[in-house]
């Protein structure tokens, strides 16, 4: 009954110059938690696709990583959200972009997926469909963290250059 | 942008991503993450969930591509991801993949200085790291 389990909370100029310590230790926290998650539902002989979405929750909630909580901002200071998940035993696949409201986007895409009519919806219609299947909601409090609201200030006082490497994202 | 991998006591795998996307993003600009075939991707051989400038993920389709790969030539899975992640270098992209076969191979590659990443398998291995070094 052997099992494998990876996770990333995102890749970029992360080196001992660009984090704090407690960024980095935060950031490490954050991803034994996800592991977790992710091997009790493997370890209990779940299936993967229940396994990744257990462990993205665990990341979006997590203020560390840019998703769910601790999003970063758009031009316009909203925060859009995009996530998918996708079960290779069907080819089934679930995916939604641009999503404002909802607490854990990946939990939305499964929903999607578990749907089946469609695999990627966007915007608007993606956040009234995420209310008519009661997936739970969250405001923009919720996502927005002070660190964020940082970075996006000091990319407006930059002239919103765009530093495909740097990109905070 | 966070995702995991997975390959079930079952020997199925999956894939799931979820970003907020890139500070300062305008137009309804999107990535990759959720575009299936690009940023997440799961089949009966592999899954990869990848991070990193999503317009060069996009155009190199990375999570199908490394799929296919594994499918088609038979590669292992760090092999294949190292290939593709070429492809998107030569564009001028920068990022990481994670992927787990259907045979319980798992890796992950990365171009960046560095990656949030986890490991964890039935045989107890388990390591977190952050930095390229780590």
């Amino acid at each position: 009954m052997s099992w494998t389990l990876m996770i990333h909370g995102g890749a970029g100029r992360l080196t001992a110059e660009t984090l704090t310590p407690a960024q980095h230790e935060g950031a490490r926290a954050g991803l034994d938690r996800a592991l977790d998650a992710g091997s009790a539902v493997l370890a209990a002989g779940g299936a993967a696709v229940d396994a990744v979405e257990a462990a993205v929750k665990v990341l979006e909630d997590d203020p560390h990583f840019n998703s769910g909580r601790g999003a970063v901002f758009t031009h316009e200071g909203t925060i859009e959200l995009d996530a998918a998940i996708m079960d290779g035993a069907t080819r089934k696949a679930g995916a939604v972009a641009q999503v404002s409201a909802t607490r854990n986007p990946v939990a939305l895409a499964r929903a999607v997926m578990e749907d089946g009519r469609h695999v990627l919806l966007a915007g608007a219609g993606a956040d009234s469909f995420s209310r008519e299947q009661g997936v739970e909601q969250a405001d923009l409090s919720w996502f927005a963290t002070d660190e964020r609201r940082r970075q996006f200030a000091e990319l407006q006082a930059s002239g919103d250059t765009f530093d495909v490497d740097m990109k905070y994202g | 942008t966070v995702g995991a991998v997975a390959c079930d006591a079952g020997g199925r795998v999956a894939a799931a991503t979820s970003t907020g996307g890139v500070t300062g993003k305008r137009w309804g600009r999107i990535g990759d993450s959720p575009v299936i075939g690009a940023g997440t991707w799961a089949d009966d051989v592999c899954a990869v969930s990848c991070t990193g400038s999503g317009e060069f993920f996009l155009r190199v389709g990375v999570g199908h591509a490394i799929a296919a790969r594994v499918r088609l030539l038979g590669e292992d899975v760090a092999t294949a991801a190292g290939v593709v992640m070429g492809e998107v270098t030569a564009l001028g992209g920068t990022g990481g993949v994670i992927v787990a076969g259907a045979d319980g191979e798992a890796a992950w590659h990365f171009t960046t200085p560095g990656m949030n990443r986890g490991r964890a398998d039935s045989s107890g291995t388990r390591a977190v790291a952050v930095f390229g070094d780590e």
